[in-house]
């Protein structure tokens, strides 16, 4: 009897028709959710290489996506954002939907030559995205 | 004909002035103010024609300040964690005027005294001057045997008095470094914050200076040493280093601020050290809150 006893537990376990990928798909967060974004570009494509001489390459990074409706502690949005939300929704649509925008950034050192040949290394704030929240 | 003439005006102006924005984008706002009399389009033509007439940075200034680069930041141009060093701005200035004063004398071991002016119009005013020293630097040819002790006797030179103003005696400077001239060192760097400190701080344009060293002749081992070094010196003029901290909003202070707290939680007198760092009240404050929640 065991023959039946095994096959008989296989049935119950996984149901033939059971497909892995579409039963994970309800996890996954919405394609185009806020998030963050790479965009590598180089200074000579901003016309500035005539007068920076480091990074080669740059990545400021940017946010894009659409807020979820309950953003909660995932985007570090105050309550104000369900309520511009609700407010959306429920009472007037020409109130704007939260946006998804950079929360915080990391500084830049440039390497850059002044107009009077002299050399300058600088350190700049706030030039990479580095997280998105929804306001 | 008009409107279109005037829409394309308007679309050229519009593209120079977005071509415009970058340069003034990274400048402090009073550097902006200052060249700001000029509309963007007509400040980015004035650079452009400056452009054409840009200065080109010395190639051994570069090359030290590429390798400078490299030192405190990664490729990808992010501010190295690992340094402790407290300036956001180094900017390293080439002479752009330099006369070979007295001559030098062999016997006893006193090199050509050279006279040097720097440009410091790209020193903004928010840029306060925390370490300045004067770079040496050498190429691969030279290498020198032994060590050379030299005494370094700097002047700075006041601009030429105006008959209203009485002519102020020079500042004299002297004071002793033991170089290390081998194979190993591409350059020497010689202090001189204490005697640029005043003159960055009173906004100083430029700065006229003539240096001279005095080396022990015993130090010189060999002959063809000492020529090597008389007939080197006159030839590497000495570039400025300034090592700056820049509090205007575009740079960087997070290190700063973090190395503050840490130093205004260990220093009794709270009081100077808040005058050096206008934001230290907040910092120093969730310091001692800190302090007192442990």
């Amino acid at each position: 009897g065991q023959e039946t006893v095994s096959s008989k537990l296989k049935e119950s376990l996984v149901p033939a028709s059971f497909n892995l990928s579409e039963y994970f798909k309800q996890f996954l967060f919405p394609q185009n959710e806020c998030e963050l974004h790479d965009f590598r570009l180089s200074f000579s494509q901003l016309k500035w290489d005539n007068w920076i001489l480091a990074p080669h390459r740059y990545n400021p990074r940017y946010c894009k996506g659409d807020c979820p409706r309950a953003v909660g502690h995932r985007y570090g949005s105050p309550v104000h954002t369900m309520v511009q939300n609700i407010i959306y929704e429920k009472l007037d649509s020409s109130v704007p939907r939260p946006s998804c925008v950079p929360a915080k950034y990391s500084p830049l050192s440039v390497l850059a030559v002044e107009p009077d040949g002299s050399i300058a290394y600088k350190e700049y704030e706030d030039m990479i995205a580095t997280k998105c929240t929804c306001r | 004909s008009q409107a279109s003439k005037g829409e394309a005006r308007g679309a050229a102006s519009a593209e120079l002035e977005t071509e415009a924005e970058p340069r003034s984008l990274l400048q402090p706002l009073d550097e902006r103010n200052r060249s700001g009399l000029l509309p963007c389009p007509f400040k980015v033509l004035s650079d452009e024609r400056g452009g054409a007439h840009r200065l080109q940075p010395d190639s051994r200034a570069l090359r030290y300040m590429k390798r400078l680069y490299k030192a405190y930041a990664t490729k990808e141009g992010i501010p190295k964690s690992s340094r402790s060093h407290l300036y956001n701005t180094v900017r390293l200035f080439t002479p752009c005027a330099q006369h070979k004063q007295t001559p030098g004398n062999q016997v006893t071991g006193i090199l050509p005294s050279v006279d040097l002016l720097f440009n410091l119009d790209s020193v903004t005013t928010l840029e306060h001057l925390l370490k300045s020293v004067l770079l040496y630097t050498f190429n691969d040819s030279v290498s020198f045997p032994s060590a050379v002790k030299c005494v370094c006797n700097l002047v700075i030179m006041e601009p030429k008095a105006s008959s209203k103003t009485l002519p102020r005696a020079p500042y004299s400077f002297t004071f002793n470094s033991k170089f290390e001239f081998r194979k190993k060192h591409k350059w020497i760097e010689i202090d001189v914050t204490t005697l640029l400190q005043p003159l960055v701080a009173s906004n100083k344009r430029s700065i006229h200076m003539s240096v001279n060293f005095t080396c022990e002749k015993d130090q010189l081992q060999h002959p063809s040493a000492q020529d090597r070094w008389f007939n080197m010196s006159p030839l590497v003029p000495p570039s400025l280093l300034l090592y700056l901290n820049d509090t205007s909003i575009q740079a960087y202070h997070g290190w700063y601020s973090l190395h503050y707290t840490r130093r205004a939680s260990q220093s009794p007198d709270q009081k100077t050290s808040l005058a050096a760092h206008p934001m230290g009240e907040e910092t120093a404050e969730c310091g001692r809150a800190s302090r007192h929640r442990r």
